[in-house]
């Protein structure tokens, strides 16, 4: 069966999706200080959130070599401090919140910029 | 991704997105999957933010990203980021940001973080992603609650682009705008062409079925629907509502 760009058939009966395919909802409060806002979620979603992170930290790794990803690495420190008001302080909450470093936490926050090529 | 904006012959706009990614991350040989949009999936969580005991606004996020990619402001607009792909990307700001200290550019979801929190309509969030000096080329889908108030602002980090359902002659004016991580003054390369059938399934069900049920199931139809796509989120700014399904497809599925 070809599929793709070849052949397709416009999808008429797709909705409604199923309720169990529904994201569940969580809140943000912005009136609580950055470091306390992203408690809830991380403590729910930490653990899946470091699984994907080490994984993509590999994949990274064999895209783009040794060289840039050891400058990319080096490099976090310096991209995370020098974030604006309150991202550095979110990050730092996350970190704390899923026990994952800060490091890898502001790679995948900036994995739009770093990657996009 | 592919991001959708459609309006019915009352004016009212529809607002819908299938996020995309993970192609080049790991390819799943066994399952056909890509490992990282595997590992998305169950981060995918819809985020209500809240500002003195009221929602300012609702997102679909990733679990652990500070940055928006899918909101609604109830009454404002709608909003979605599709990827731009460019040979001088994103690494070319951040090269900027870290060696030459250069912070005088905003980093993608984080500008749009800002407007989803500060800007008080949908021309004041349209100027801001339309003139902000960006690290990396984007595309910006904006809709409203006023009739045509739909756009594409295709963004390289210094100017933009903008084509909106108002663009043409009021005797041609667009009743949906299609984004496929393609420039509108392009044509999508032929292994990556979800914009034709996209385009033609809207067309085949016409202006009069314009609803957030279209937009759903043209961003189900396969190639729009591909093994890279995580989430479909449906958006309506006057209501506010904002909806997200998590997404697998099925073989036979191409693969982005």
């Amino acid at each position: 069966v070809l599929v793709g760009p070849f052949y397709w058939k416009c999808e008429k009966t797709a909705y409604p999706p199923a309720e169990s395919d529904l994201v569940p909802t969580f809140e943000v409060d912005l009136d609580l200080p950055p470091l306390q806002r992203w408690a809830p979620l991380m403590r729910v979603k930490g653990p899946k959130l470091i699984t994907l992170v080490d994984d993509v930290k590999e994949l990274i790794h064999s895209v783009v070599g040794e060289k840039i990803f050891n400058t990319i690495m080096s490099n976090l420190p310096k991209v995370a401090t020098s974030l604006p008001y309150p991202f550095y302080e979110e990050m730092v909450g996350i970190a704390t919140f899923s026990g994952m470093p800060l490091s890898l936490v502001t790679l995948y926050n900036i994995f739009y910029e770093a990657f996009t090529l | 991704c592919t991001s959708i904006i459609a309006q019915d012959p009352e004016g009212h706009l529809y607002h819908g997105r299938n996020l995309d990614t993970g192609l080049f991350l790991g390819w799943d040989a066994k399952n056909h999957t890509w490992k990282v949009a595997e590992k998305l999936r169950p981060l995918t969580v819809q985020l209500d933010w809240k500002k003195n005991g009221t929602t300012l606004f609702r997102s679909i996020n990733f679990a652990g990203y500070v940055g928006v990619l899918t909101a609604v402001k109830k009454d404002k607009f709608t909003f979605s980021l599709d990827k731009r792909f460019a040979l001088n990307g994103g690494y070319m700001g951040l090269l900027e940001w870290i060696l030459f200290n250069d912070y005088k550019q905003s980093w993608v979801a984080f500008l749009t973080r800002e407007v989803m929190e500060e800007a008080a309509n949908y021309d004041e969030a349209q100027a801001k992603l339309s003139k902000t000096r960006l690290l990396a080329p984007v595309y910006f889908i904006l809709g409203g609650i006023k009739p045509y108030q739909g756009c594409v602002i295709t963004r390289d980090r210094d100017n933009f682009n903008m084509l909106s359902l108002d663009s043409k002659s009021i005797d041609s004016k667009l009743w949906f705008l299609v984004q496929t991580n393609y420039d509108h003054w392009k044509t999508p390369p032929f292994f990556d062409d979800r914009r034709t059938p996209a385009t033609k399934c809207l067309n085949q069900a016409g202006q009069k079925n314009a609803s957030l049920g279209l937009i759903y199931n043209v961003l189900s139809t396969k190639p729009v629907l591909n093994k890279e796509t995580v989430y479909t989120s449906l958006m309506e700014a006057t209501s506010g509502q904002l909806q997200g399904w998590i997404r697998s497809c099925p073989d036979p599925c191409w693969p982005w």
